[in-house]
């Protein structure tokens, strides 16, 4: 159906206020968040992004996507006429800004922005929508909420400090290689409310006055630590890196990392594992034992030359709740030019083979590179899985980041168990040894009623 | 969604809003459009995105790259550019007066 616009409708039963005439008094940027756009998505990697509001396919002209891309950091600060109610209502600021840094990696968001911009703005000014933040570069921000064209320039709201504006939607569509990653593009909204009063100090005097209308950068209450540490168990991710390739890991004893084989998949080759929280650290390991081919648990075991200081060991779990909310922990989308990214979700699904858990969905968003990280549950922080794959449609060649599958860390808690008390890999080799239907499972195979029966 | 989301919800209820853009003399179906953030009201100050405002720039969107910009003022774009922002009630407004009233409302028996 085309999108065209109906006549009025008050289905959300609040009368919208009448369209006000407003005046442009400046387009602002902030320059650190171009400066990391530049960085991340620029130069040689420029090809593989895309974020106009457009999917890869649609018609967009490229002066339009050029013209999209350049703005694509920008604001715009603009005067609107009060009318009689806004007149009533008392002067100043409408909110306050949380200072950039206080939102850690993992806090919920709520995004809220009328997706279609004005075209239907009865049925769709200030739609919501939940997420965490995934990842910061300085003022460049990433969530996994949810956005869709039209919301660019919509506020982003934390839980913590409560209700305070974190930033604006930069791009709600992001697209790596053609395929959407599932991430909405940020820009911090203190370093940009900063630009805008530095830009109103020099636009005209009467402007000036207006930057004392800008809303506050809070402060933290005496003696509170500004930054919120964030969920403690997102430090047990790494990334790994097994000469020219790379993908993710977890530290599951003070010196070993678990991660997929097909990140580190020869027997004994040196890997340098890296951590970014709570302080950078890079350790050299060496795989002591990865599956076969043939095996369907795509798992490697580094163990390192040194302990793993500061770096917290996440509990295993012992059981799995379908629905509950998890979270994946990855340094996929951008390598080793960020830290990880966290995104989060629910377990969709337990897959079982003669009541054991074989593997487990979810639906967060897991890109290339996220292979080996850790899958937590959001609540307690235990270690549910480690991240083998994403989707991908072997027919059209689409990938589906939130369709993803995971190896339950009940598969590998009691041999991960024996080798680090005796030193013994043999636990190990059980992983080589899966019976044919755990296979079925993990080939995406349906799995046969009964064996076919012989006609002869 | 849970207590925690209480003040969030709220900010964002009061602060969003939708900002078009469009030509003097031109229908406002050819108008571009985008979501924003009511950082003050009276007098009233929105931070909208800038990409509604690149067809308006009178030296064309290059003016967003040009080293060293790193704000234009109001009048690099062209003086047919109309605006207009919309939100939803406010605490002022009587209809959302009437919708925090609502716990007043009784159910007088017959």
């Amino acid at each position: 159906a085309g999108l065209e616009p109906g006549p009025p409708a008050r289905p959300r039963g609040r009368p919208l206020q009448p369209p006000r005439p407003a005046e442009l008094l400046l387009l602002l940027s902030c320059p650190a968040f171009r400066a990391h756009f530049a960085r991340l998505f620029g130069g040689e990697a420029a090809e593989q992004w895309h974020f106009a509001s457009a999917a890869p396919d649609d018609e967009v002209s490229e002066d339009e996507e050029e013209d999209q891309l350049r703005a694509l950091g920008w604001f715009a600060l603009l005067s609107v006429r009060p009318g009689p109610e806004e007149e009533a209502e008392e002067r100043g600021p409408a909110m306050a800004v949380a200072p950039l840094g206080a939102v850690p990696k993992g806090a919920p968001l709520l995004a809220c922005g009328s997706p279609f911009g004005a075209f239907c703005p009865d049925i769709f000014l200030n739609t919501l929508s939940r997420g965490v933040l995934s990842n910061a570069a300085g003022p460049l921000l990433l969530t996994d909420a949810r956005c869709l064209p039209g919301t660019e320039g919509g506020g982003v709201f934390a839980a913590r400090p409560p209700g305070a504006l974190v930033a604006l939607v930069a791009a709600p569509l992001c697209w790596k290689a053609r395929e959407w990653v599932g991430l909405t593009l940020l820009c911090a909204a203190a370093p940009l409310l900063r630009a805008a009063r530095a830009a109103l100090g020099r636009l005209h005097p009467g402007a000036a006055a207006l930057a004392a209308l800008l809303p506050p950068e809070m402060g933290a209450p005496w003696g509170m630590p500004l930054r919120d540490p964030g969920p403690p168990w997102a430090a047990a991710a790494a990334m790994v890196e097994c000469g020219t390739v790379w993908g993710s890991g977890v530290a599951v004893a003070p010196r070993l990392v678990v991660t997929c084989r097909h990140v580190a998949p020869r027997k004994a080759a040196r890997v340098l594992v890296r951590f970014t929280t709570p302080k950078s650290a890079m350790i050299w390991g060496r795989v002591v034992f990865a599956t076969q081919e043939t095996s369907p648990y795509d798992i490697a075991v580094v163990s390192l030359e040194e302990d793993l200081d500061g770096v917290p060991k996440p509990v295993p779990t012992e059981h799995f709740h379908e629905g509950e909310a998890v979270s994946v922990v990855g340094f996929g989308v951008f390598g080793q030019a960020c830290g990880p990214s966290v995104t989060t979700g629910i377990l969709s699904a337990v897959v079982q083979v003669d009541d054991t858990p074989v593997m487990l969905q979810t639906t967060c968003a897991v890109h290339g590179g996220s292979s080996g990280g850790p899958l937590f549950s959001t609540c307690s922080g235990d270690l549910l899985g480690i991240v083998a794959s994403n989707t991908r449609d072997n027919n059209t060649g689409a990938t589906y980041p939130h369709l993803n599958f995971s190896i339950p860390i009940t598969v590998l808690q009691p041999a991960l168990q024996k080798y680090s008390q005796t030193g013994d890999l043999g636990g190990f080799l059980e992983l080589d040894r899966a019976t044919e239907p755990v296979r079925v499972v993990w080939r995406l195979q349906r799995p046969l009623a009964e064996a076919p029966r012989s006609k002869l | 969604m849970g207590r925690q989301w209480g003040p969030a919800m709220r900010a964002a209820e009061q602060a969003g809003c939708v900002v078009s853009a469009s030509r003097a003399g031109l229908p406002e179906a050819d108008s571009w459009s985008c979501s924003g953030v009511i950082l003050s009201r009276s007098p009233g100050l929105v931070l909208c995105h800038g990409g509604i405002f690149t067809p308006f720039l009178r030296a064309g969107s290059g003016a967003l790259t040009a080293a060293g910009a790193a704000f234009l003022p109001g009048d690099s774009c062209g003086d047919d550019l109309r605006l207009h922002v919309q939100w939803g009630p406010t605490a002022a407004s009587p209809a959302g007066r009437a919708e925090r009233g609502r716990p007043g409302l009784c159910t007088p028996q017959c």
